[in-house]
C-alpha cells in the first residue's frame, strides 16, 4: 500500500543520512499520486498536501524510525479530520413535518436512496410520505411507487402535473393533513449546468422550505465532483451529502472532494440496491478506503 | 492559457494538470506526457500552439481509429448492453432502437432487467417512443428466460436487430457477473449465427473506477465496444484514454443527452479536441 511505497521512497533518500524537508516533499508526491488515483480532485489534493506539509516535515516524521509509516499516519488523521468534523445527523423540524429534498445528477441513486431513507427513518419512529417530483424520466413515478409499496409507505404524485414545485407543495400539504411528520421528495436527475432545471429546484425549495437539501453523489464520480457539488451548493445551499454505490470497489475520493469544497457533511452512504442498504457515514472508514 | 508563445517545463505541468482534471488518470497521463516530450524532441516542436496540437494528436492516436457499431444486413444482430448501475444503459437502448428503426431495420428490445423497480416499464416507454417491439416478463422473472424468449421471438419475427437490456451490476459482485456470463452463453447457444456486439456503458462522470469496470466486464464477456454517456455534462470522460491504451476496447458511441436523438458515433479526433478545448 501507500505505507510501503513511502518507506521505499524514503529509504532511497535516507541512504545519504538524515532526512531533509526536501526528501519529505518528494515523498509527498507519492501521497499526491495515491489521492489522485483515488479520484480526489486535483485542487483538493494540492490544498490537502500543503495543509499537511507542516506536520509532515516536523519532528514526528524526521525523527521517526519509520518515517514512511509516520507520514501515512498523518495523512490518515488529516483525512479523517477533513471528512468528518461536522455533525452528520439529519436536522429534524421543531414543528413537523421535516422536509428532505434529494437532488443530484442523473443516475446518482436519488430514487433508491429516497426509499432507503423512508425505511430508516420509519424505523426511528417517523411517519414518512414519499413525494414523486420526477416528471421527466420514463416510469420514474412508478419506480418510487414500487419502492413505496414494498415498504408500505405512501407515495404522493400528481400524474400529468408538470409544475414540480406545485407537486412538492401539495405533497407537503397532504403530509400535514395526514399527520405525517416526514416528507421525502425525490427529484429528477439534472445537470448542474442546466439553468432551467436548477431553477426548478429553487422553486421547489421556495415552495416547501426543506430542512435538509441532500446532494446525492455517485461514489465513483471522478474530478467532476467538485464542479457538481459547487454548483448545487451555490444554487441551493445543500445541507448534506449522500455518497452512493460504495458497495463497489471505487476508492471514493469524490467524498473528500465534495466535503472539502462545500464544507457540508456527508450524512449517509449507499451500500447496495436493497432498501436496507444505507449506512451512517464514518470518516475513518472512508479515509482508509481512499488511501487504499 | 496556451498561445503561440515559446514554452518551458511549466507548460508540461499545465498540460499534465489538464489531463488529470479530465480523469485521464495518473498512469495514462504520465504516458501521454512522456510521449509528448519524446516527440517534441524528435519533431523539434517550438511553440506552445504546436505543443498543444501534438498532445491532441497523441491523444487521438491513443484512442485509435473511428470504429463504428458492427451491423450486418440479412442476419440477426444482437446487441447486449451491460454496465454498472445508473450509467444510462436503458436510455441508450432507446436511442439505439430509434436510430436503427429510422434506418429501416426491424428492431426488437428485450427487458433483461427483471430486478430493479419499474425497469421493464421504463424500457417499454422507450420502445413505444421508438416504435419497436418489446419482449418482457413479469418483475422478478429470470433474466435468462427473458433473453431466451427474446432470441426466439427475434428469429421467428425476422428481426434485424435485437437489443438486450440488462440490470445494472457492480463488477465486484461475482454472482451478478456470473449471471452476465450465463446470458452471453444463452445468446451463443440460441443464436449461434447472430452478429454480436457487447456494449459496455460507461458514465463520463466516472473516475478511475471506469478502468476497473472495463477490465472486469471484459473478463466475463467479450466487450466489443464502449458507450460513453452524459458527455453533455461538464465531465470529459478522459478515462477512455486509459481504457483505450490498457484494454484496447474501442469507444463506439457517446450519449449527449436524455432524448431519443442524443446519441452520436464516437469520433476520436473530436474527442481529443474537446479534451483540450
Ligand atoms: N450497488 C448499488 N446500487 C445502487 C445504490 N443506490 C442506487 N443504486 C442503483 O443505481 C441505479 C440508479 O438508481 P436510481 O435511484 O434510479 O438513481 P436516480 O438518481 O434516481 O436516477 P435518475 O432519477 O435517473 O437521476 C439503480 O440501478 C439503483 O438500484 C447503491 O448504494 N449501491
Ligand atoms: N444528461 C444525460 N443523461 C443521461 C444520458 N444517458 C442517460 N441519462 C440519464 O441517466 C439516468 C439513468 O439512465 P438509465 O438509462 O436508467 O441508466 P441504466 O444504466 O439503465 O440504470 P440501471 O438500469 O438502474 O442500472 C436517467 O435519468 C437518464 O435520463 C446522457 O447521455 N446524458
Ligand atoms: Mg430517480
Ligand atoms: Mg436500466
Amino acid at each position: 500500500g501507500l505505507g510501503e511505497k513511502l518507506q521505499a521512497a524514503l529509504k532511497l533518500l535516507r541512504g545519504k543520512g538524515k532526512l531533509t524537508e526536501k526528501d519529505i516533499s518528494l515523498a509527498l508526491r507519492e501521497v499526491r499520486m495515491a489521492l489522485l488515483a483515488a479520484d480526489v480532485n486535483l485542487q483538493v489534493v494540492r490544498d490537502f498536501i500543503s495543509a499537511i506539509k507542516e506536520r509532515a516535515v516536523g519532528g514526528e516524521v524526521l525523527e521517526s524510525l519509520t518515517p514512511g509509516q509516520q507520514i501515512v499516519k498523518i495523512v490518515h488523521e488529516e483525512l479523517v479530520k477533513l471528512l468528518g468534523g461536522t455533525t452528520n445527523r439529519l436536522n429534524m423540524a421543531s414543528k413537523p413535518p421535516t422536509v428532505l429534498l434529494l437532488v443530484g445528477l442523473q443516475g446518482a441513486g436519488k430514487t433508491t436512496q429516497a426509499g432507503k431513507l423512508a425505511q430508516l427513518l420509519r424505523k426511528q419512529g417517523k411517519f414518512p410520505l414519499l413525494v414523486a417530483c420526477d416528471v421527466y424520466r420514463p416510469a420514474a413515478i412508478l419506480q418510487l411507487e414500487t419502492l413505496g409499496k414494498k415498504l408500505d409507505i405512501p407515495v404522493f404524485s400528481l400524474p400529468g402535473e408538470m409544475n414540480v414545485a406545485e407537486i412538492a407543495r401539495q405533497g407537503k400539504e397532504s403530509a400535514m393533513r395526514q399527520g405525517r411528520d416526514l416528507v421525502i421528495i425525490d427529484t429528477a436527475g439534472r445537470l448542474h449546468i442546466d439553468e432551467l432545471l436548477m431553477q426548478e429546484l429553487k422553486d421547489v425549495q421556495k415552495a416547501v422550505l426543506p430542512h435538509e437539501v441532500l446532494l446525492v453523489v455517485d461514489g465513483m464520480t471522478g474530478q467532476d465532483a467538485v464542479q457538481v457539488a459547487n454548483s448545487f451548493n451555490s444554487a441551493l445551499g445543500i445541507d448534506g451529502i449522500i455518497m452512493t454505490k460504495l458497495d463497489g470497489d471505487t476508492r471514493g475520493g469524490a467524498a473528500l472532494s465534495v466535503k472539502a469544497v462545500t464544507g457540508k457533511p456527508i450524512k449517509f452512504i449507499g451500500v447496495g440496491e436493497k432498501l436496507d442498504a444505507l449506512e451512517v457515514f464514518h470518516p475513518d472508514r472512508m479515509a482508509s478506503r481512499i488511501l487504499g | 492559457v496556451i498561445t503561440g508563445r515559446k514554452f518551458d517545463d511549466s507548460l508540461y505541468e499545465e498540460l499534465e494538470e489538464l489531463l488529470l482534471l479530465h480523469d485521464v488518470g495518473v498512469e495514462a497521463t504520465a504516458y501521454l506526457i512522456a510521449e509528448l516530450k519524446k516527440q517534441v524532441k524528435e519533431r523539434k516542436i517550438a511553440t506552445s500552439d504546436e505543443l498543444r496540437h501534438l498532445l491532441q494528436e497523441i491523444a487521438g492516436k491513443t484512442l485509435g481509429s473511428k470504429q463504428p457499431l458492427r451491423y450486418q444486413e440479412d442476419t440477426l444482430n444482437v446487441y447486449l448492453v451491460v454496465g454498472v448501475n445508473g450509467v444510462g444503459k436503458t436510455t441508450t437502448i432507446g436511442k439505439l432502437a430509434e436510430r436503427f428503426k429510422k434506418g429501416g431495420s426491424k428492431v426488437m428490445v428485450a427487458a433483461g432487467d427483471t430486478f430493479r423497480a419499474a425497469a421493464s416499464s421504463q424500457l417499454q416507454i422507450w420502445a413505444t417512443r421508438a416504435g419497436v417491439a418489446l419482449v418482457s416478463h413479469a418483475d422478478g422473472a429470470d433474466p435468462a428466460a427473458v433473453v431466451f424468449d427474446a432470441l426466439h421471438a427475434a428469429r421467428s419475427r425476422h428481426i434485424d436487430l435485437l437489443i438486450i437490456d440488462t440490470a445494472g451490476r457492480l463488477h465486484n459482485k461475482s454472482n451478478l457477473m456470473q449471471e452476465l456470463g450465463k446470458i452471453k452463453r444463452i445468446i451463443d447457444r440460441e443464436a449461434p449465427n447472430a452478429l454480436q456486439e457487447i456494449l459496455l456503458v460507461i458514465d463520463a462522470t466516472t473516475g478511475q473506477n471506469a478502468l476497473v469496470q472495463a477490465q472486469e466486464f471484459a473478463q466475463i464477456v467479450p466487450v466489443s465496444g464502449i458507450v460513453l454517456t452524459k458527455l453533455d455534462g461538464t465531465a470529459k470522460g478522459g478515462i477512455v484514454l486509459a481504457i483505450a491504451k490498457e484494454q484496447k476496447i474501442p469507444i463506439k458511441l457517446i450519449g449527449i443527452g436524455e432524448k431519443l436523438a442524443d446519441l452520436r458515433d464516437f469520433d476520436p479526433q473530436e474527442f481529443a479536441a474537446a479534451l483540450f478545448a
